[in-house]
């Protein structure tokens, strides 16, 4: 453990309450992703298998219960407390395309032939993409909340976090990880336009909206 | 250089 890994874990859980705390005060999921969220849960599903069959420590334990408790409740204000106030016309990507893709990423480049092995790869990549239906809302009705903003910044940095985190690995353990340097990488470099709108604007107390 | 995925991280 250290640092980076550490503020990379509380920004993305800060992410997941931010956004649970946002539906449940305002009693509404208007300008959030349900099909993010809902591959947020598939993500932390596939990859968290192993609470099952491998103790890694407390704090790893407690923290993916935390995770999966989390996003299954969000999704279920989404499509079920609150379903009146999703936006489902706004929320329209493809998420097959999404899915599939990571699918057979998963299957062609992993570490070992086994099916928690695959599982936690699929996870890896799909994470790397599962903002996507977010950003494409965004982008669809050219603003966002500035607490969506917040949401979206910390679970945008977190990977970012994540990679500082690789690099002193490397450098302290020697130890890298490939598959989750290269899928983080990706992660980060898709936030790169709205981490550029969020400092421009969102910081000096703007909404965040698009050009039209 | 470790490449052995251990998976304590997030």
């Amino acid at each position: 453990m250290n640092i980076f890994r550490l503020l990379g874990d509380f920004s993305h859980l800060g992410a997941i309450i931010i956004l649970l705390l946002k539906i449940w005060k305002t009693r509404s999921c208007a300008g959030v992703s349900g099909k993010s969220v809902l591959l947020y849960a598939i993500v932390f599903t596939c990859r968290y298998l192993d609470l099952f069959t491998h103790f890694v420590s407390l704090y790893n334990s407690v923290m993916k219960i935390i995770y999966l408790v989390s996003t299954y409740f969000t999704l279920f204000l989404i499509y079920r407390k609150f379903k009146a106030t999703y936006d489902r016309n706004h929320d329209t990507f493809r998420i097959e395309f999404l899915i599939l893709p990571s699918a057979v990423l998963a299957l062609l480049w992993n570490h070992e032939y086994s099916v928690l092995e695959i599982l936690w790869t699929f996870s890896i990549y799909l994470e790397s993409v599962a903002v996507l239906p977010q950003l494409f809302m965004v982008s669809k009705t050219g603003e966002a909340e500035t607490i969506t903003s917040h949401y979206l910044f910390a679970l945008g940095i977190y990977r970012f976090l994540y990679i500082l985190n690789w690099i002193y690995r490397y450098y302290t353990e020697n130890f890298i990880d490939w598959i989750s340097v290269v899928a983080g990488v990706v992660q980060t470099v898709l936030y790169c336009d709205f981490f550029y709108l969020y400092i421009t604007k969102v910081l000096k107390g703007k909404k965040l909206s698009l050009p039209a | 250089v470790i490449t052995k995925n251990e998976k304590d991280e997030l």
